[in-house]
């Protein structure tokens, strides 16, 4: 069964990066290994300035499992904007 | 552009932007980057010219990106900058390679939209600029000298969150001063909106951020990119037109507009139609809905809607007609938008639709005849709102008046990609160097070179204070002197529609006294939403944020425009502060007007101003003195002058 994947917008708790990782992008990548191995890998962007997180192609059960870490501020669905 | 220049005063004629401070304001703008998040840029397109340009900043970060059809040897001291954000979309396209063929990881504009609003933001000046001799004229950007930094963040099938995020992290980085953004989705909390999220990482960083309110008009509440640290942009008309006439057998004459441009349909009355007998959709000539038999040799009438207006011409086409009456129904009203068909066509509005509706359906032989008028000017009245330009109230925080401005959105000329044809169908093989679009995606870059105009004019100002400037000496009077009129109905407009009204950029200039607000303001704005302190903190994106200063209403932002609910209280308060940035000694007296049903007090009513960079403050004190209706905006104002200045601030009720 292939699960649809879709790409999600994660809101980190910026300040709550352990000393550990040298970076947040570091740190974002280690939230999604501790899902799957095969998530780890799946960051499309790690926001630096605009946002505190960064943005996955994740399928919806990782997406919840993710919005229970306690990092973790929200998660939701990406946006589709529109041409005015 | 053409011909928005001289409609907004910022021709050469009135000498104000060459002659403010002894600076020559338009080449001051060199040191400024306007960043467009869009469709891409066609580097070639004339606009992007950079004769006479100086040296790029060095302060400047960003770059040109190589891509299969985009060598960053194509920007120049003009167009810094161009970046492509494609991630989110590659992944919403299955992971899949990109769906056509053209349509490669690179800035290069395939759409034309990017093209046209870069341009209109900054363009440089081209002479001889027309859409097949419509509109002709030299067309350039508001700001002339101003630099462009494109990120290309929409693609075939949208402009996705994750892409626009990234985009606006990389144009702070790289140093941009202005962003325009002439896209957005439906409402949503703060915390949840990509864009406000992003620009409030910008306005923090001192860059201006503008943005299209939508074209989801002239429906109440449709209003997208409602944040207050936000420039919501909604359109008028110019003072220019493209008259059309349909010619009728009853020998009834209508006008109407077109773009046509070819050989034209001749002076014999063709068959008109309107309906096959066996399609119930025929009317919007949606694709496949007309019968050949019934069509081919006649002028067909399609209504407005549903559909796009160039596709409806090319359905007329393909299904044999040679002609089309473009009418209007209730949703648009009398607001006629042009479109360069590729057969003779004739847009009219709702009441003479109504006319040639009732003609084709009546007559047992009925027949017309189009012709085609060019361009014209000084059309009045003027400017007018647009019917699509997205409505207040706005539903995210109805404390805040939007959308904040009109600007010019209605048959805009600009540079266009030379990858698609005019009217963007596949079919259209037709090159142009420019192209003639509606929407607020138009009236956004105007407001978005504005800023860069003043930005360079008064390094000093903050994103609000540039703000504040363009919306307070906005005007709401046409070039009849009467009120603003709303094409949805033709009746007067009001400012759930215009906001505070049209820009006046000359008057921006100099707007006498600014409502200057702070980021600590912004954030006593969120912290009066009731989001929680961590949603705040990740909007602020500052760690030690308390929320211990917060409004008892977020309508009490220091916000140049009101927004009064009262809900269950009879009685709401506010005080605002203003910033002199006029004269030392300046005096002002204020001046309200009031609906019947609310009674408005300012104290004091007289403010004395020192000096240069003083702030004052007034409280007003609005009363309900009856409930009114609720599905009814009621609207006032509070001005403050004197002999030099107006700040004028409009104010909506609702109950």
């Amino acid at each position: 069964t292939v699960i649809a994947k879709q790409t999600y917008i994660v809101h980190m708790k910026h300040n709550d990066k352990p000393l550990s990782y040298a970076t947040h992008h570091d740190w974002y990548s280690a939230q999604l290994q501790s899902l799957s191995s095969s998530t780890s890998d799946s960051i499309l962007y790690s926001y630096t300035t605009a946002f505190h997180g960064f943005a996955a192609s994740l399928d919806p059960e990782e997406a919840e499992s993710l919005r229970q870490s306690d990092s973790v501020l929200d998660v939701y669905e990406e946006r589709v904007y529109t041409l005015h | 552009t053409t011909r928005t220049p001289e409609f907004l005063g910022l021709d050469r004629d009135t000498g104000l932007w060459e002659g403010h401070n002894n600076v020559d304001l338009s080449l001051a703008t060199h040191d400024v980057v306007i960043g467009v998040l869009d469709t891409g840029v066609w580097p070639e397109s004339k606009s992007f010219n950079d004769y006479g340009m100086p040296e790029i900043p060095a302060r400047w970060r960003g770059e040109c990106e190589k891509g299969t059809d985009f060598s960053p040897s194509l920007c120049n001291k003009k167009l810094i900058g161009a970046r492509s954000f494609s991630k989110g979309f590659h992944m919403a396209s299955g992971g899949s390679f990109l769906r056509k063929p053209e349509e490669v990881v690179s800035p290069r504009d395939q759409d034309g939209h990017g093209t046209h609003t870069a341009s209109t933001a900054a363009g440089s000046s081209v002479a001889n600029a027309s859409l097949l001799g419509y509109a002709s004229g030299t067309a350039r950007g508001m700001a002339t000298h101003a630099r462009v930094a494109v990120y290309k963040v929409c693609w075939s099938t949208g402009c996705f969150g994750a892409d626009i995020l990234a985009a606006l992290d990389r144009a702070i980085l790289d140093g941009v001063n202005v962003l325009s953004l002439s896209l957005g989705g439906g409402s949503a909390p703060y915390y949840r909106d990509t864009i406000a999220i992003g620009a409030f990482s910008a306005i923090q960083r001192g860059i201006f951020v503008s943005c299209s309110a939508g074209n989801s008009g002239p429906s109440k509440a449709s209003l997208a990119n409602v944040a207050p640290w936000i420039m919501t942009v909604g359109a008028g008309t110019l003072d220019r037109d493209f008259p059309a006439y349909t010619l009728l057998g009853n020998k009834k004459r209508f006008n109407g507009v077109s773009l046509y441009s070819g050989p034209g349909m001749g002076d014999k009355p063709v068959g008109l139609i309107y309906k096959n007998r066996n399609s119930s959709s025929s009317n919007m000539c949606l694709p496949g809905s007309l019968e050949p038999g019934e069509v081919r040799g006649k002028v067909v009438i399609c209504d407005r809607g549903i559909n796009a207006r160039v596709e409806k011409g090319a359905v007329v086409r393909d299904a044999g007609g040679i002609g089309m009456i473009l009418a209007n129904t209730a949703a648009s009203g009398e607001e006629l938008v042009a479109d360069s068909h590729l057969l003779p066509a004739v847009a009219v509005g709702r009441r003479f639709g109504d006319l040639i509706r009732q003609y084709a359906l009546s007559d047992p032989n009925p027949t017309a005849i189009l012709s085609f008028g060019g361009t014209v000017l000084n059309v009045r009245p003027s400017p007018v709102v647009a019917a699509f330009s997205s409505r207040g109230p706005n539903l995210v925080t109805p404390q805040i008046l939007k959308p904040d401005v009109i600007g010019p959105g209605v048959n805009i000329l600009a540079a266009w990609s030379e990858a698609i044809g005019p009217t963007g169908l596949e079919k259209d093989t037709r090159k142009t160097q420019f192209n003639i679009m509606s929407g607020t995606s138009m009236s956004c870059p105007h407001i978005s070179g504005l800023a860069a105009l003043l930005k360079s004019a008064h390094p000093d100002w903050s994103p609000s204070a540039i703000k504040s400037a363009l919306m307070t000496t906005a005007y709401t009077q046409d070039n009849t002197k009467s009120p603003l009129r709303d094409a949805a109905g033709g009746g007067f407009s009001n400012p759930w529609a215009h906001g505070s009204g049209h820009v006046d950029p000359q008057k921006a200039l100099s707007p006498g006294l600014v409502y200057d607000t702070s980021t600590e303001e912004y954030i006593a704005f969120l912290c009066s939403l009731d989001y929680s302190i961590e949603r705040v903190k990740s909007i602020v994106k500052r760690p030690n944020v308390t929320c211990s200063r917060r409004y008892s209403d977020p309508g009490a932002l220091n916000y140049p425009s009101f927004s009064v609910v009262f809900g269950r209280k009879r009685v709401v308060r506010y005080t605002r502060e203003l910033t002199n940035v006029g004269a030392a000694g300046s005096v002002y007296q204020v001046a309200v007007s009031a609906p019947s049903t609310v009674k408005v007090l300012v104290k004091p009513t007289r403010l004395l101003f020192k000096n240069v960079g003083d702030k004052q403050r007034y409280t007003v004190t609005f009363s309900a003195i009856q409930n009114a209706n609720r599905l009814t905006g009621w609207f006032g104002s509070i001005e403050w002058s004197n002999a030099q200045h107006q700040v004028k601030s409009p104010v909506a009720f609702s109950w």
